[in-house]
């Protein structure tokens, strides 16, 4: 992990699965693409939300989810806005 | 596959058989009972749940080149969008593009004006859906049956103006990519590329040992003082390389420094990088106009690439004179302060399936870069036989004012002030646009374009 600032994307790697990753038999190029918004903007979220909303779901949390689709987590760019995630398959 | 998590959204993009719907209930789950989000209790078979009420949801992909390998829902369009209707409400499904040829599939909800004031999770309800205990979802049920459709677009709290401004995503899917510019995406061809970039840092070090050693000489004729030289020995230890050369060990001392070893057995990251930057992915967002950008790279083995790209958007006047657009709001620009943008590149080389796509919401015009600048770069770095580009942009305030200025700018290209012709996206070098097709949605236009190889 590199050292991280508010202002900086930093990158976490996850060596446990990204080590011996083996996508021999993965196929087929063509995405699916799923976007859901649960309010209109990051300025607008409800007064129930976390701060931060679905950013202050911790990456483990996001696993189980994660599983279901058969993806698992490569490593993280972290941002103050958006944590972008890079998966297997 | 790639995943970003907004406060407000999140993108969830996956390749090959992933089954990506099967996430979705869990999805609305999290962001009811970890974050908090507004949610409705839904009847599964046997519990209640909760669920989120998401403000609206998007689902697309391009034609599967092998259906019959999918799983789960994503065997065909018809079981996706009934699962998709199966869980909200308000939907509605598009096909875009050539029924006998490629084409484009989109799902889309509308946010609703309903007032229903939704309620928070507690900790009771939480007890109840059994989140925590993971019992609550069955991976191999691939529908969640619910008692009653989740309704999207019900928002509590502040609801804001518009939709998000400057909300703008551009796609760029590719297949039968070349075969020349697809090697580049084999993690054999990727070493070779690390190894050659290795051997090409070693020998501008061994030259800058042999200057630095003549300089030295020169020197020492002229004085015994101290000397100088500025260059590559910031990132070479010039001296550590020089007493490796006499055994035939050479290793760069740099902060670049890449252990081949390593990279090939156990770091698909390392040569993630070394690919991103051969083929020419990072100048997409180059460094030196985006200084913040930061890439995530990863080379799979035996094939495959994938890349997220995380950009700061630039100042606010900066974005607005870039545009060139005659929109000066200054909400766009407030927006744009605190903003974050993505791109994600996703590579499956082999001949019977190969396939690239392009996915970033950066805003054409950035930097003075067009959306047809971006299509262009990114086609030449896999030269694909064919490929689609659509773009979706919200209108936002001021919508007949964005909405000209978008279909302008897919059509026309935007009028520099010093009158340079611009790219356009009807005339991309080397390729005829087979397909435009214009949706006007309720609050955002799509433009789908298609493209094949002259």
């Amino acid at each position: 992990t590199l050292s991280p600032s508010l202002a900086t994307p930093h990158l976490t790697i996850n060596h446990e699965v990204a080590a011996d990753l083996d996508s021999s038999n993965a196929f087929e190029g063509p995405e699916k693409l799923l976007e859901v918004w649960f309010a209109p903007s990051a300025t607008s979220l409800a007064p129930s939300v976390k701060e931060n909303g679905l950013k202050s779901v911790p990456s483990d949390v996001w696993v189980g989810m994660l599983d279901l689709v058969n993806c698992k987590i490569l490593s993280v760019v972290h941002s103050e806005t958006v944590d972008a995630y890079l998966l297997s398959e | 596959s790639s995943m970003f998590v907004f406060p407000h959204k999140i993108i969830l993009k996956t390749c090959g058989t992933t089954t990506l719907l099967l996430g979705l209930n869990r999805m609305l789950r999290i962001a009811a009972t970890v974050a908090g989000f507004p949610f409705h209790n839904a009847l599964s078979t046997d519990e209640i749940q909760v669920a989120a009420t998401p403000y609206r949801v998007f689902y697309s992909r391009k034609n599967f080149l092998f259906p019959d390998r999918q799983q789960g829902p994503h065997r065909s369009w018809k079981q996706e969008v009934k699962y998709l209707d199966d869980m909200f409400e308000g939907g509605s499904a598009y096909m875009v593009g050539k029924m006998n040829g490629d084409h484009w599939y989109l799902y889309i909800t509308s946010p609703s004006a309903s007032t229903t004031p939704p309620r928070t999770p507690t900790d009771d309800d939480s007890s109840i859906n059994g989140f925590n205990s993971g019992n609550s979802t069955n991976a191999s049920s691939p529908i969640l049956r619910t008692s009653k459709r989740i309704p999207t677009g019900i928002v509590s709290g502040p609801i804001a103006d518009s939709n998000e401004l400057n909300d703008e995503t551009l796609e760029i899917l590719m297949t039968d990519l070349d075969p020349v510019n697809a090697k580049q995406f084999y993690l054999e061809h990727a070493s070779a590329v690390a190894r050659d970039d290795i051997v090409a840092r070693t020998n501008a070090a061994l030259r800058a040992t042999n200057n630095k050693q003549a300089a030295k000489d020169k020197i020492s004729h002229m004085s015994d003082s101290t000397y100088s030289i500025t260059g590559t020995e910031e990132l070479f230890d010039v001296d550590d390389i020089a007493s490796h050369s006499s055994n035939g060990s050479l290793t760069p001392m740099s902060e670049d420094h890449i252990d081949i070893d390593e990279a090939l057995t156990t770091e698909g990251h390392a040569l993630g990088t070394v690919v991103s930057d051969s083929c020419g992915l990072s100048d997409v967002y180059p460094k030196s106009a985006y200084p913040d950008a930061r890439i995530d790279a990863y080379m799979f083995s035996p094939c495959g690439f994938s890349a997220n790209g995380v950009v700061p958007a630039p100042a606010a006047a900066e974005t607005t004179a870039a545009t060139e657009s005659t929109e000066t709001s200054s909400e766009t620009s407030e927006n744009a302060k605190a903003s974050m943008h993505y791109f994600t590149v996703h590579v499956t080389p082999e001949p019977n399936c190969s396939f690239a796509s392009f996915e970033t919401n950066v805003p054409g015009g950035q930097k003075g870069r067009q959306t047809a600048d971006i299509v262009k770069q990114v086609v030449d770095i896999f030269r694909p036989g064919r490929f689609s580009v659509t773009l979706f942009e919200a209108k936002g305030k001021g919508a007949p004012a964005k909405d000209q200025y978008f279909l302008a700018n897919d059509i026309n290209g935007v009028p520099s002030p010093s009158g340079v012709a611009k790219p356009r996206l009807e005339n991309i070098p080397g390729y005829r646009r087979i397909d435009r097709i214009v949706h006007d949605f309720e609050d955002y236009d799509l433009v789908f374009r298609f493209y094949e190889r002259e």
